[in-house]
């Protein structure tokens, strides 16, 4: 199967390569895919609102980001579930930068969880902006703004 | 950590690796024999004390090896390569291993280079696959006993939405619980996450309007009608504005509006249809893309005229009249 838009033919030809198999020590008796339609799958966990309520409530830290110009999973149903949550607003809503340059915006609440977009990124961020994804990842685990 | 999964070289890359790289299975079941796949990158930075990370890429059904090769891992691929030969792969100045250390996991069994014996295993769900994963780290952790002091954090996108508050949540039980190992879990990062039907649902429209990709008078109709709810359209009119909607978005690239749609060259990569008729291509959502999940909701079915097209079946006029 192919995924509509993507080209996956770099993944799918280095990982299917004889010598990348052996290297890696991976399986060679069935081929690798993007994604595969081998398995039947159910989502049957419901809304992860309660999940996110629970595990910040512990004092889990949380970093909920969105590629703006995702369609996908559009930044604008992120940013409503985690306003939904009620938290307090300890961070308003600002530009944050990556080189000098307006980035995205981001919004932090109580409990360690922040909200923020990546400006012109697609649904992977990293693919689209690598900078920025990483300037965010980087900063997050070392928990500064 | 166990010298049989170091990786001593990679096809393609010359130098010396920046750090080291480890990859193999892990057993999460031994009477099923079910086994996921992990490459784990050390940090180039200080592995001993920088944090720990799983990636988990979405679906579900989709490798995070994609996150390997295409998002953040350590070389930069789609310069490196051309069809049919490998090149020279050159490092990532902004991979994710120069700050933490970093396990890309194929999960559930079935995807990507993870696998089970036994084939039901390949019929499952998210709490099944947030227990497998978990039982991962606990045996990931036997194996690699140095990192289990590092600060611990799960992170993914779109279907990991989902992914990642499972896992978690079954990782905080586990620490209350006392199980051992103990991880040293910190938090977790969701990027472009599947959360809630109604959330990621109504997400849409409003979308579409604030990228100009509607009309504000379409979108002023559709708000009319369906009164800002979009999942589950509320009357006919409400339903037919829904489908105007879509019209207008159908033909872009959902991933990302402003990047042209790629369109494999293999023939053999055109979308099959599913049993139930709909596409089954879903890299990063549960059903489908978004706009036919909005249209599944709508209408209980999905674009009945376009799936026989997909399947390489182009109805006469009569047929599309009779449908």
């Amino acid at each position: 199967e192919s995924v509509p838009c993507i080209n996956d033919e770099v993944a799918t030809e280095w990982l299917n390569n004889e010598s990348v198999r052996k290297a890696i020590h991976a399986e060679t008796d069935f081929s690798w895919e993007l994604c595969t339609s081998r398995i039947e799958f159910y989502h049957d966990s419901g809304s992860m609102i309660k999940y996110h309520m629970n595990l910040t409530a512990k004092g889990y830290r949380a970093l909920i980001y969105s590629g703006d110009h995702d369609m996908c999973v559009p930044f604008t149903g992120s940013e409503a579930w985690t306003r939904s949550l009620g938290y307090k607003i300890v961070d308003e809503w600002r530009p944050w930068t990556s080189n000098g340059q307006v980035a995205g915006y981001t919004q932090g609440y109580e409990n360690n969880l922040t909200f923020l977009t990546v400006k012109g990124s697609g649904h992977t961020v990293p693919e689209y902006k690598p900078r920025e994804a990483f300037d965010l990842f980087s900063r997050f685990l070392a928990g500064k703004p | 950590a166990p010298q049989s999964a170091l990786v001593t070289q990679i096809p393609g890359f010359s130098g010396t690796l920046p750090s080291k790289h480890y990859a193999g299975y892990v057993t999460v079941d031994q009477s099923h024999g079910r086994n996921l796949f992990y490459y784990f990158v050390e940090s180039e930075g200080k592995p001993a004390e920088d944090p720990v990370v799983l990636w988990l890429n979405g679906g579900p059904g989709c490798s995070s090896l994609d996150g390997f090769v295409y998002e953040h891992g350590p070389f930069n691929f789609e310069k490196a390569m051309t069809k049919g030969s490998l090149l020279q792969l050159q490092l990532n100045p902004y991979s994710w291993s120069k700050v933490s250390n970093i396990i890309y996991l194929d999960s559930p069994a079935g995807v990507g280079f993870s696998y089970s014996k036994n084939e039901t295993d390949y019929e499952t769900g998210d709490l099944k696959t947030a227990s497998d994963s978990h039982t991962f780290l606990l045996k990931w952790f036997e194996l690699y006993p140095e990192f289990l002091s590092n600060p611990f954090f799960i992170a993914g996108e779109s279907y990991a939405g989902v992914y990642v508050p499972t896992l978690s949540s079954e990782v905080v039980k586990g620490i209350d619980a006392g199980v051992t190992p103990v991880l040293n879990f910190k938090g977790y990062l969701v990027g472009n996450g599947v959360t809630d039907d109604k959330f990621d649902g109504n997400a849409l429209v409003p979308f579409a309007h604030g990228m100009g990709l509607i009309s504000d008078d379409l979108y002023e109709e559709v708000n009319k009608a369906c009164g800002g709810s979009y999942i589950y359209p509320v009357n006919d009119t409400c339903g037919s504005k829904l489908e105007e909607v879509d019209k207008n978005i159908e033909d872009l690239n959902i991933y990302d509006i402003l990047e042209p749609c790629y369109h494999s060259t293999d023939s053999s990569k055109n979308r099959k249809v599913t049993k139930s008729g709909l596409p089954s291509s879903f890299r990063l959502l549960g059903e489908t893309e978004r706009p036919l999940a909005v249209r599944k909701r709508m209408f209980g079915r999905a674009w009945p005229l376009r799936a026989p097209v997909r399947d390489g079946i182009v109805p006469t006029w009569p047929e599309l009249m009779d449908n």
